[in-house]
């Protein structure tokens, strides 16, 4: 089934938190393009090993949803790496 | 496996236990505390020592809630812990449990502290998140992973662990500490909680809305959000109301205004016909007091805020406003007015604030209304989307097309279209 806005919403910020998305740029109005959030939920299921679809179905929900630790899995978030460069 | 790029530069190291959880006993916690850090020198170069003294290389405490690491703890469920990097900086070695979860061990029910705290450990040591299968280091919580001394680490973070820190040499050291003598019993029977229903920040109307130290706090039921001065949004999970206000009711479930006070810098909360003073983040004795104090005969406001150009409290009900003086301890004289005095404004918005870029922002409902500075005529372009603009939420994504049509006029098109659209 497509996800609900909210799922949409809520995937977005898990995906963000835990670095698979870059986080958002306060100084840029970029928004975040479907293929770039398709990627980020392929490298989540991956890496939560689940069959990498990219589409947020309810087996990725619901690892969303999983009890985890709160350090992020992917560490070289892009922002990190904007803001090194903006310096 | 997975390494963060950064190890300790020694083979000793010492641990403390910094604070403990309600649900089990000191003894216990220190017990599998020393217990998962063996599992990782078990299989490496490394040594730990328990401290009593401060200064500890890794330091292990259970925290609730925004704790100034920037992982804010979320109650029960969710994260459940996290723990730093080996380095340079106060933080390294950190590992901080979250103190709402019921920490058990080895049973079904609750979160089990061995299991997390070996997880938690290869942070500590310089391993990240892994992918494989069987490691600890996954970032799922995988439940119990049985009696602590018979566990072993499973094969990638053993190889992990050696990357970084080389095999056990031929001598090993002191076996693990002793079992805990008894099991521990939950006090409250099953203690599986489903993770709280946060309201959704990004469809929400908020409740309140207010600038407290040059920080927009955006309030909703028993949460709220923090928005920097720089618009960043502090978490985008909310913090319990309770967690940092210390001092209003437990049954209170929403907030009707919130403003910080022009004379002495205080926080006054506004719910129903009550109001609460705050110094800082705790409230002042004597307190709530009937709104009747700032000679308001209504049964509550909707949203209340200090102008910055006179200094002066406003506030609002549904269709009228009125204009307080805190120096003086009264309403100024010729109020309440209209509030369609201030141009573009809608009636009953939800709350009102005067923000440090020196505009004053009106809310109301899922919009809000920019009035520049020392206006009372709302910006031409207004409302614009909470959700977007404070929020951080994604613009709703366009409905895809169902079927691929192969030319215009060549096939019916089978497409999802606005509604209205034709």
């Amino acid at each position: 089934s497509r996800p609900s806005a909210r799922d949409l919403s809520s995937g977005m910020d898990w995906l963000t938190r835990y670095g698979y998305l870059p986080p958002p740029d306060p100084y840029s109005a970029q928004q975040q393009t479907l293929d770039g959030l398709r990627d980020a939920v392929k490298t989540m299921q991956r890496f939560a090993g689940l069959r990498p679809t990219g589409i947020l179905d309810d087996d990725t929900i619901a690892m969303m949803h999983k009890p985890r630790c709160s350090l992020p899995d992917i560490i070289l978030a892009s922002g990190y790496q904007r803001h090194r460069r903006k310096r | 496996y997975a390494v963060s790029g950064s190890v300790w530069q020694k083979s000793h190291l010492t641990w403390r236990v910094d604070s403990f959880p309600v649900s089990l006993s000191q003894e216990t916690t220190r017990q599998l505390i020393g217990s998962a850090l063996y599992t990782w020198s078990r299989e490496s170069n490394l040594h730990f020592e328990e401290t009593r003294a401060g200064g500890a290389d890794i330091r292990v405490s259970f925290v609730q809630g925004s704790h100034d690491d920037g992982y804010p703890f979320d109650g029960p469920g969710g994260t459940l812990g996290h723990a730093f990097f080996p380095g340079v900086g106060s933080s390294a070695g950190a590992t901080h449990m979250d103190a709402d979860e019921s920490w058990t061990y080895n049973v079904a029910e609750g979160t089990d502290l061995f299991a997390v705290a070996v997880h938690e450990f290869g942070h500590s040591l310089g391993l990240s998140h892994s992918s494989a299968e069987n490691s600890i280091m996954k970032p799922y919580y995988q439940g119990t992973v049985g009696e602590h001394r018979r566990y072993r680490l499973p094969p990638d973070d053993v190889q992990g662990i050696q990357a970084l820190y080389g095999k056990r040499s031929a001598h090993p050291g002191a076996d693990a500490p002793p079992a805990p003598t008894q099991r521990y019993i939950p006090p409250r029977g099953p203690t599986y909680r489903p993770r709280l229903p946060f309201p959704d920040r990004c469809s929400t109307h908020f409740d309140a809305v207010a600038n407290i130290r040059g920080e927009v706090f955006f309030f909703k039921s028993r949460y709220f959000w923090r928005v920097q001065a720089t618009r960043q949004l502090v978490s985008l999970n909310p913090a319990h109301l309770g967690n940092f206000w210390l001092g209003l009711p437990p049954d209170l479930t929403r907030v009707d205004a919130v403003y910080e006070r022009a004379n002495d810098s205080k926080i006054v909360f506004i719910a129903g016909g009550n109001y609460w003073v705050f110094k800082d983040t705790l409230v002042e004795p004597g307190y709530p007091r009937p709104l009747t104090d700032f000679g308001l005969n209504t049964d509550g406001v909707d949203g209340a805020f200090v102008w910055k150009h006179n200094k002066k409290t406003y506030f609002f009900r549904h269709n009228r406003y009125w204009r307080f003086d805190e120096r003086q301890g009264r309403m100024d004289p010729g109020y309440p007015r209209d509030s369609n005095l201030w141009l573009g404004l809608p009636s009953d918005v939800d709350d009102v604030i005067s923000w440090t870029d020196g505009h004053t922002y009106f809310f109301k409902g899922p919009q809000y209304w920019k009035f520049q500075d020392g206006q009372v005529e709302a910006d031409p372009g207004y409302p614009h989307s909470i959700a977007l603009n404070w929020m951080y939420c994604a613009a709703a994504a366009p409905p895809e097309p169902t079927q691929e049509p192969e030319g215009r006029g060549q096939r019916d098109c089978n497409c999802q279209c606005p509604a209205g659209s034709g």
